[in-house]
């Protein structure tokens, strides 16, 4: 799965995600990508968010919404989304990675997994990683 | 409020040999959404930049370089999203189409539903005029490689962990 976020100059937020799917899958099996609220949110209310990782759990709890409902409680970008793939991990046991903004251009790269390739643009500074912590 | 761009080229394992491909292709695809917006493109032409990019590298799970199904065939899902309207779009189980994401954009922009599947995407796209692709150009040596190992009795347990990610 791929997927970003961004935010432009007049502050409207938009996600795009895209997948071939999962290793092996039955034909016919859809997860969560093309699902609104499960692989990707965004509303200039609260940000934008890109999702990756098991499909099936991230549907159970609309990873996308959830880690967006968190930024509307007054969390910030980085501990909606730490909030949100801790409960999609101890509600139905799933992992996986998100990447969100706010409307103010405040951005976190966050997963639960092993590794996500992930990077950031802004202010002319590139900064990326792959692994927890980097 | 400052303009960004940030993608994930996907959760889970990733293979040493692939890991410094993966880091370098999401910087590039960074990098190319954040000059749409430097050069006045909205949030959304940003994030369809930078996801056509990710399908276009065989490195990653999309577009070029999906995993197989269970019968040996591509079946893409992508998704769109604007936050000034609310407007979406979405395909899923699409095949013989090079950028999902771009086909997504579409259903949001020409027409009033928010998803597409299967042969009814396919056709959508055909009215579009979006090019047909043979299916095999959208498959790699290695989804190939993991699609056989994977049909395996007794496939290793980190590929199968790996395949679990979507």
């Amino acid at each position: 799965t791929v997927g970003a976020v961004a935010v432009d100059m007049e502050g409207n937020v938009a996600c795009a995600t895209s997948t071939g799917g999962m290793l092996n899958k039955m034909e016919g099996r859809v997860g969560d990508t093309p699902c609104i609220g499960s692989g990707g949110y965004a509303d200039n209310h609260s940000g934008a968010v890109s999702t990756t990782g098991h499909g099936e759990t991230i549907m159970k709890v609309t990873l996308a919404r959830l880690v967006l409902f968190y930024i509307e409680q007054g969390h910030s970008v980085e501990a909606a989304s730490d909030m949100g793939l801790a409960y999609m991990k101890s509600r139905v046991g799933g992992l996986g990675g998100v990447v969100t903004v706010d409307p103010r251009g405040n951005w976190a790269a966050r997963f639960s997994s092993l590794q996500m390739a992930w990077a950031a643009a802004q202010k002319d500074t590139l900064h990326y990683g792959l692994y927890v912590g980097e | 409020m400052l303009p960004v761009v940030v993608v994930h080229g996907g959760a889970g394992h990733i293979p040493k040999e692939r890991s410094e491909k993966s880091t370098s292709a999401v910087s590039s695809a960074a990098r190319s959404g954040y000059l749409v917006l430097q050069g006045g493109g909205s949030s959304m032409d940003a994030v369809v930049e930078a996801v056509s990019q990710l399908e276009n590298n065989p490195a990653f799970n999309a577009g070029c370089g999906s995993v197989l199904n269970a019968k040996g065939e591509v079946e893409m899902d992508a998704l769109v999203m604007d936050g000034k309207t609310l407007g979406s779009g979405a395909v899923s189980a699409v095949r013989n189409v090079a950028n999902p994401v771009e086909l997504a954009r579409m259903v949001m922009d020409k027409t009033s539903h928010a998803c597409l599947t299967a042969e009814g995407a396919s056709i959508f796209a055909r009215s579009m005029g979006v090019p047909e692709v043979p299916h095999e150009s959208l498959i790699t040596e290695y989804s190939r490689m993991r699609w056989r190992k994977n049909l395996l009795p007794g496939a290793d347990p980190v590929e199968c962990q790996m395949g679990k990610m979507g």
